[in-house]
């Protein structure tokens, strides 16, 4: 099955997710 | 952090829906893939919200997704 999902997609910036150090 | 709910998404704007899902998706999708978490989220939003709300509960079917992404992009990646 081919994946319906888009390599091209905008990347996601989330506002208030800090990222684990 | 209370559960994001069908409800609390059809209130919102539409711009808003797919950011308010991508702020609980994100977290989870970085704990599977750090690097990629961006593009990965990003990729899994264009799905419908309906699909992304039952994703956020089964973190089953979240992996499966994310795996699919991961293999997407890396088919992508290759053709070019």
């Amino acid at each position: 099955r081919k994946s319906t999902l888009n390599p091209n997609a905008k990347e996601f910036n989330p506002r208030s997710f800090s990222q684990p150090k | 952090q209370e559960p994001l709910t069908a409800s609390m998404v059809a209130a919102a704007l539409p711009h808003e829906q797919k950011q308010m899902i991508g702020e609980r998706l994100y977290p989870l999708v970085y704990e599977i893939h750090s690097q990629l978490a961006n593009k990965i989220t990003g990729m899994l939003l264009e799905i419908d919200s309906s699909e992304l709300l039952l994703m956020l509960e089964s973190p089953e079917s979240l992996h499966a997704k994310v795996e699919e992404a991961l293999a997407v992009l890396q088919a992508h990646q290759a053709m070019e």
